[in-house]
């Protein structure tokens, strides 16, 4: 039965869609079977893979509203074990069109419920905000994961998100559980990153993955060619640390 | 009579509100009377400039509904003719309950449309998405500032940016300019960046500012301290470049 992560954080480019594809990817490359779902209207992790928001085909939007089965939407990718859900350019106007309808929080788990049982992990890659669409993936996810860039507003809006999390379990999704907080573009010669990750392991304890993804030009390279770290540049610093960080993930959940 | 220019970039963690705080900070230094407006529920442009979002006090979201007048709300900055109209809790919820109402897009310009009779320069901040609240600031602006990072994914996020302020100008604000294309947190030791430059500039011409914004550590600790760089450290090569950036934005507009 597989498990549903959604990777969110309202604080914009701290490293979201980059953490999705790669942890994706990497866990992939270790024989699990992964979906990567894109429910941000940027498209980022449709395109990072090498799929156009603006080819045809079904998208996220399609499957949410129930015009589309989800199988006729999941694209598969040239990676080991790893399959898309696109989100193409009609998820723009997906929010204002959810927002009058009945039991609108619960469109995406609607859809992606059945995926439990054709993969072990799905992780949802969210937009930079607290809206309906972040609320869907919230209230279809098993547990948060919840990327923070090692500079000072992002430690800031970790309350706010803290707090959205605690209303979708109140409310919502009952549970939903923390899958941990990972310090992201951290630059470990400059004291901010330093600071920030004191802070953060001093408040969070066990919460914060052990693996640190440090700065690394080579990951802001990969998207360009629609490929995951671990195919673009297997031996960079960038690909080492997701598959680090790939092997905590599936030791936290149990899995050696 | 003053200008409004909203900076806004669906694309998160591009550089808005560094933008908005210094540049503004740095206008208020060669002279002009500036206004910033923070319209991100983040709050990262007040916390930026030390006001708490959590604190007592009047915000954007009472001035857009009507409940306060702007000048019972605008907080004097300890900066050289820098004033903040600060963005509170309350404005999380305010995209939902705007959604439903006439004129949606008209609350914002609706209220600071008088301050063009007190400042010079009014910066609004935007957040990382395009609803309705940044819909607002674009109908409510007479001109568009686009930071964009030297990233890929910065680069793919501009046709949609584009599309929403042609979208704007034909049915909400027929006024709206473009002011710029900035580039941010470039890393000039890299292709990524360069090449991103290169591509931007070979599209946009004289659209993209000559000056462009360098990666600099300071300019991620100064928020902490709750001041502009200009404040924090006036002598590192990130003030140095929102003072290279005000003089050509002044130039551009025409002031010597
Ligand atoms: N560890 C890293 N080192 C260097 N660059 C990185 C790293 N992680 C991400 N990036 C780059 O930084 C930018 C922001 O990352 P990304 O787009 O993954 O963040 P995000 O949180 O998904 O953004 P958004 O809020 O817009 O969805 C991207 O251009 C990405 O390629
Ligand atoms: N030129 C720069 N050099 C180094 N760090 C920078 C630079 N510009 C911004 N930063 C830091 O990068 C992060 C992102 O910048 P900022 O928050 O201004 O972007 P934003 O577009 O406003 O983000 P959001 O989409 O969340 O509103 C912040 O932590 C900021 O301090
Ligand atoms: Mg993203
Ligand atoms: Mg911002």
């Amino acid at each position: 039965m597989g498990k549903i992560v959604a990777i969110a954080n309202q604080k914009g480019g701290v490293g979201k869609t980059t953490t999705a594809i790669n942890l994706a990817a990497c866990l992939g490359k270790l024989g699990r079977r992964i979906l990567l779902v894109d429910v941000d209207p940027q498209s980022n992790a449709s395109s990072g893979v090498g799929v156009d928001r603006n080819e045809n085909g079904y998208g996220i939007y399609e499957c949410m509203l129930g015009q589309e089965r989800v199988e006729n939407a999941i694209r598969t990718l040239p990676w080991e074990n790893v399959s898309l859900l696109p989100a193409k350019r009609n998820l723009a106007g997906a929010e204002i069109e959810l927002i009058g309808m009945e039991r609108r929080e619960y469109f995406l788990s609607g859809c992606i419920g059945t995926s439990k049982d054709v993969f072990d992990f799905i992780f949802i890659d969210c937009p930079p905000s607290l809206g309906l669409l972040t609320v869907n993936a919230l209230t279809a996810a098993d547990s948060l994961l919840m990327p923070i860039q090692s500079e000072y507003y992002a430690l800031e809006g970790l309350g706010q998100l803290l707090e959205t999390y605690n209303l979708v379990r109140q409310r919502l999704n009952p549970l939903l559980a923390l899958e941990g907080i990972l310090l992201t573009m951290a630059d470990m010669r400059t004291n901010l990153s330093e600071q920030v990750e004191k802070e953060v392991r001093t408040h969070f304890g066990e919460l914060v993955f052990k693996t640190v993804i440090g700065r690394n030009v080579r990951l802001g390279e990969a998207p360009g060619f629609g490929k995951p770290i671990i195919e673009y540049d297997a031996a960079s610093a960038g690909a080492r640390a997701y598959v680090r960080l790939a092997r905590e993930f599936l030791e936290r959940n149990g899995i050696q």
